[in-house]
């Protein structure tokens, strides 16, 4: 967080921005679901911060390690739930347990997000010296309050969060008066429908929006295959992760001098001139090498011994390189390099082993001069801060992907956020914590970024929907990075970012604040989509809680007034049916703006849209056809309101399908 | 005996605004079902009883199905977990 807000134009010194024009979020209060918090990090120091907000009916419940003195006004709320977890873990020694049975964090999660949504500010931190700035919440005045519910396992030496504790603390969340509810945690693909309770989030959630609640979801780390993307309810904002304009350059220097620039967060001492090797049969004797990463320890003894090690894999999760660094380590290697496909995950190698990425092609390069020479020799330099262009922002491989694979007409991820490198704070029981704070990856990363963007437009917007705060960023985002680069999505191969990939854009919390028109949802946007769906009556009667009768023909999920438009089985000719808002100036007039997908007709109608103190909200027709004559994939485009102003856009995603419910391989 | 498993007994949008009668009810429904209100308590996992209502309890499968036919449930789901992302 030294870097995202100003890469997202939040910055403090812009007298006249958001940030500053919602008093820093003072009055909102965001809620957290997580593995709790580690109260006297100086992220949640109460400096400046004004009396507890009066809609505030929460409270701070004492446990093992955790006093009422623990909460202040900036965290006014801190509670646990454990009920469900014990009752299913019997054999769970609380204990015996590292874990604290209290609100306080151990593995430093919960504390992870909170900082970055809501923290207060600490000048100068850094993780060993990178990444270094001032570290701050989004929302550095807003309130937190923590609601723990996923316990750290010590057999599993992983967390695990109940359903029924994580609903439990949903609606303790609705009772205390929290604006803002931020879910960093993911059910596992393939989804359970949104009201189906097995989707608890979904249909916690789905109360909580219904209460006037923003609930913000990570959008899942199973990226980059496609249909990964969790947290699919339509009135939940879905996030997926992206990059800041910030890395870490890690020179390696080669024999000849040649000089490469890998990745890592790398603190240690340099590594001078030092024996290379990639493990391979020079072809002189029968012995068997491997120079795959997760096969190093097959090496004969003595092969890595004293050595820096050069080897590939095709794997992009961590624990690859972390795995290469002990089979190194453990042989007596002094050092890893890792040629591999971007993972955007990187962390530092226990006990500062020198462990470095780069890519296939680099790696080529270095095993070309090990191949070159008799005695290949590099050195490693601990690891620099890099900030701004060249440097530029990607889509994270890991960042789960769209279509939603329960309902592809509802477009998901709903907007990006950075979630790559956060620099935040956590609990110094975690093993990679450095004073307190700690460098993580992942789409629980990016979801607070849009928490703490969500509760300072909360703050000038107190009277908008939830759905209109998703309205407001996903119309307004930025489809190029902050300096009008485009946005590269990791994947197989690195392709240009589309709306499955981050939705919208990336947030622009600035045009966010003033998005000029918005497409707004209420409970009957929600029984249209329920109903289309094909939920039956009483099911969706008892959710809503009043006798709800689906029309007759079901509408269609096609009209759900989402701020996108998308078409996964597009044959005839479709006509769709959208209704904006207008929160600019009373009088507006906006033109329509169409850059239609590749091969397909998109006409609008009417063109032009005039607003004016009777009229506020106005209704337009879509009608769609293709011209593509096979099943194709996704082309995207546009549908744009503007005025003088605004660009309200839309994405567009349709997909033919002559041949319906149809899966070829050819 | 068989089993029990915590399940979710979800009953959609609260029927009363006392979180204590709301309660209440849940802890009726659950003797009902079991047959007795020590039964129940020693079942009860949690009661949801703010935004929506429902309750958690350790439940046996044919308990579980039993209780889904209640016409005033919407669903009945055994416990999962989720996972930080």
């Amino acid at each position: 967080t030294t870097r995202t807000w100003d890469y997202l134009g939040l910055s403090v010194g812009n007298l006249k921005n958001l940030l500053n024009d919602t008093n820093m979020g003072d009055q909102v209060i965001i809620g957290f679901i997580d593995s709790g918090v580690w109260p006297e990090s100086e992220s949640f120091n109460d400096n400046g911060v004004g009396p507890v907000p009066s809609h505030w009916k929460g409270g701070c419940q004492s446990g093992e390690n955790f006093e009422l003195t623990n909460c202040n006004r900036k965290l006014i709320g801190a509670k646990y739930f454990i009920n469900g977890f014990l009752a299913e873990n019997e054999g769970f020694n609380s204990t015996g347990s590292r874990d604290y049975i209290s609100a306080r964090d151990f593995i430093g999660h919960g504390t992870h997000v909170a900082s970055i949504a809501g923290g207060s500010f600490v000048p100068n931190v850094s993780y060993k010296g990178l990444a270094g700035g001032n570290l701050r919440g989004g929302a550095p005045r807003a309130r937190i309050a923590i609601y723990k519910a996923c316990w750290y396992v010590d057999q599993l030496g992983t967390v695990a969060c109940s359903s029924s504790d994580i609903l439990k603390a949903m609606d303790e969340a609705m009772h205390d008066g929290v604006d803002v509810l931020s879910l960093s945690l993911g059910a596992q693909v393939p989804l359970y429908p949104e009201i189906d309770l097995r989707d608890r989030i979904a249909t916690g959630a789905f109360h909580a929006v219904a209460k006037g609640i923003i609930v913000v979801c990570a959008g899942g780390n199973s990226g980059p295959a496609a249909q990964t993307v969790l947290n699919t309810a339509p009135w939940v904002i879905t996030v997926a992760a992206t990059t800041l304009d910030r890395s870490f350059p890690t020179p390696i220097t080669l024999g000849n001098n040649n000089v490469i620039l890998g990745q890592a967060l790398y603190t240690g001492q340099e590594v001078g001139f030092t024996s290379l090797v990639y493990p391979e049969n020079s072809g002189h004797s029968n012995v068997t090498f491997s120079g795959v990463c997760e096969r190093l320890n097959l090496n004969p003894n003595g092969t890595m011994r004293g050595k820096v090690v050069l080897c590939f894999t095709t794997a992009t999760l961590f624990t690859a390189v972390s795995r290469a660094a002990s089979y190194v380590k453990s042989a007596g290697g002094v050092g890893v390099i890792i040629a591999r496909n971007p993972g955007y995950n990187l962390t530092p190698c226990r006990d500062d082993f020198p462990c470095v990425a780069i890519d296939y092609e680099l790696g080529t390069d270095i095993l070309l001069y090990i191949r070159s020479t008799g005695s290949p020799v590099v050195k490693i330099q601990p690891s620099r801060t890099m900030v701004g262009q060249p440097v530029g922002t990607k889509v994270a491989t890991f960042s789960s992907r769209g279509p939603n694979s329960i309902s592809p007409a509802i477009l998901k991820p709903d907007i990006g956020a950075p979630g790559v490198s956060i620099l935040a704070a956590t609990s110094p029981d975690s093993n990679s914590s450095a004073g307190g704070f700690d460098i993580l990856a992942g789409t629980s990363m990016a979801a607070p970024v849009i928490s703490g963007v969500v509760a300072l437009l909360k703050t000038m917007h107190p009277d908008w929907s939830p759905a209109a705060f998703r309205s407001a960023i996903v119309t307004t985002a930025w489809r190029t990075d902050p300096f009008g680069e485009q946005i590269f999505a990791e994947g197989s191969s690195r392709k240009v970012a589309d709306p499955f990939d981050y939705g919208g854009g990336l947030v622009n919390p600035e045009k966010a604040a003033d998005p000029g028109l918005i497409y707004d949802m209420g409970p009957k946007d929600y029984i249209i989509y329920l109903c289309s769906a094909g939920y039956n009556d009483s099911s969706i009667s008892q959710l809503v809680g009043q006798v709800t009768v689906c029309s007759n023909p079901k509408p269609s999920v096609l009209d759900v007034n989402l701020p996108s438009l998308t078409i996964p089985n597009l044959k005839e000719e479709v006509n769709l049916t959208r209704t904006v808002t207008n929160v600019g100036p009373v009088n507006s007039v906006y033109k329509v703006v169409v850059e239609p997908p590749l091969g397909v007709q998109v006409v609008v109608t009417p063109k032009k849209l005039v607003f004016n103190s009777k009229t506020k909200s106005l209704s337009f027709m879509v009608r769609v056809s293709t011209i593509h004559k096979i099943n194709t994939g996704f082309y995207f485009g546009s549908l744009i309101w503007r005025d003088s102003v605004h660009n309200v856009t839309i994405p567009v995603s349709v997909r033919t399908q002559i041949l319906q419910n149809y899966y070829d391989e050819n | 005996s068989a089993e029990s498993k915590v399940h979710i007994v979800y009953l959609g949008e609260k029927q009363h605004d006392d979180p204590k009668h709301v309660t209440e009810s849940h802890h009726q429904m659950l003797s009902s079902l079991l047959g007795s209100e020590v039964e129940a308590d020693d079942s009860m996992v949690h009661s949801y009883r703010h935004g929506f209502s429902g309750f958690a309890a350790k439940l046996t499968e044919s308990q579980a199905k039993k209780i889904a036919d209640s016409p005033d449930v919407v669903h009945v789901i055994p416990d999962s977990f989720y996972k930080l992302a």
